[in-house]
């Protein structure tokens, strides 16, 4: 079981569509795959058209309460690719886990410790996408400490430069403390319009500093991607014939021979 | 002097781009404007050319510190328009805060009495904008104790339709128990491709609900906007005759007539 963690504490850089469209393009292609909602605005969980019920479980149960992952993971519309939904409950599970448990080493290790009750008792999935919130917090430090390997989407932008290397020191330093299989898998540039200059100077220095560490993959900006999302479908099943579902079919192939 | 919190849980939407270009735009019509970074990514203090010294002080040293907020406050290149920058270790704030004031009444008052000293040793500043983080959390609750009214920049897209209810429950529930005077000035479009169908129906949605509180200013997608971040300066000296400069100075004549 190889778990992804899609992290950038940048906000709004693709990191939910890209754990929604990898997570959907890896089990179309025959790899069962789980996909975990870390964020309390539960875009994941919309994205693929689930509902947050009252009486449901969710990664707030597992991480706050303990719960089985197991309990909290449900069917998606997509063969082969299952979901933990979140809450916005989840907001105050930082503060929460913090007040329960003294111990920083400790706080940081309930994720992982749920994935892997989770593997022996569903041995099946072969992948699971940690989709981060927007901060470098208890919730990503988790996902970091449970994940082998970690995918950065990034627009081409200056902000997303400036996080890029604030967050690769995170990684390595959790890396070292936590996690020593921790790895880089590789940098995604997303929304990109190849007609701007910014976008060919950010492409060519950040492939220049991250080498082969940057997908050959690129998402481009299209409004498809933005549609999607209210639908309650990625876009393998809302425009199969897309570039950006195209792109995504291409990063998945690219995953699997990393 | 008018305290703006620039407020959305969803990341990537603009808030940076709207605390630095209206406040430029503010202070360049003459009103003495403060912008505070309450954000550890610090893009308002690298937008505004602004160095994060190990020695300088920032809004770190004011929150978990308690030094007074003036000896944070640095001038920019823009007459009129000065700044509180933030750093990297703003990130452990939440959590610090938390061990060091067990009671969260108290913990959400920090900004709010800073800035209340800050009026009364410099009172010539008119109007501050808090740059807050992409997340609900104690840095947020922070801005939202310490504001008169709110700001929400967003897309036009399906996440951010769904986040803003939330982000307005979060609004008034602060604002019975914290703050009985905090109210939403408005509703920023930012980022807007008018092309789409998903803007205009968006567009369309948010105005139907909210009515007059939906700015009329709407700032359209340009990568001039993107630029100017990279050359530290806000886009009225970067690109004066740009959309994003006019649509900003508009913003800022309704802020000043509301
Ligand atoms: N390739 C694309 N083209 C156009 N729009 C896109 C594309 N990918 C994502 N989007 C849109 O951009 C917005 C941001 O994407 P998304 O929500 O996936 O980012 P995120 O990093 O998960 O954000 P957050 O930091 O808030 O969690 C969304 O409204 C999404 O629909
Ligand atoms: N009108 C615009 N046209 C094009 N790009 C823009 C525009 N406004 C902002 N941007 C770019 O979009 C990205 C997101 O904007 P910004 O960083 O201001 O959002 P934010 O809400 O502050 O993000 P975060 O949630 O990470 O704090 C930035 O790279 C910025 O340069
Ligand atoms: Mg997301
Ligand atoms: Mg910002």
């Amino acid at each position: 079981m190889r778990i992804l963690a899609v992290v950038n504490q940048k906000g709004g850089v693709g990191k939910t569509t890209t754990t929604v469209n990898l997570g959907a393009a890896l089990a179309i292609s025959g790899h069962r795959c789980l996909v975990v909602d870390l964020d309390p605005q539960s875009n994941l969980t919309t994205s693929l058209g689930l509902q947050i019920t009252e009486d449901g479980y969710s990664i707030y149960d597992v991480l706050v309460d303990r719960e089985p992952l197991g309990r909290a993971v449900v069917d998606t519309d997509i063969p082969n690719l299952i979901a933990c939904p979140s809450d916005p409950s989840l907001a105050a599970a930082d503060l929460q886990i913090a007040a329960d448990d003294p111990d920083p080493h400790h706080r940081a290790l309930r994720l992982r410790n749920s994935l892997l009750d989770f593997a022996r008792d569903d041995p099946g999935a072969a992948f699971v996408l940690l989709d981060c919130p927007p901060s470098l917090g208890l919730l990503t430090v988790n996902a970091l400490v449970a994940a082998s390997a970690v995918v950065v989407p990034m627009q081409c932008e200056f902000f997303a430069m400036q996080g890029l290397s604030r967050l690769l020191d995170t990684v390595s330093r959790i890396g070292r403390s936590w996690n020593p299989g921790l790895d880089l898998l590789g940098v995604l540039f997303t929304m990109v319009d190849r007609r701007t200059n910014l976008a060919r100077d950010v492409i060519a220095e950040v492939r220049g500093k991250l080498g082969d560490r940057v997908f050959d993959s690129i998402v481009p900006r299209s409004v498809r991607a933005a549609e999607a999302p209210s639908y309650g479908l990625p876009l393998q099943l809302y425009d199969p014939r897309s570039r950006v579902a195209a792109a995504y079919a291409d990063l998945a192939q690219e995953v699997l021979g990393r």
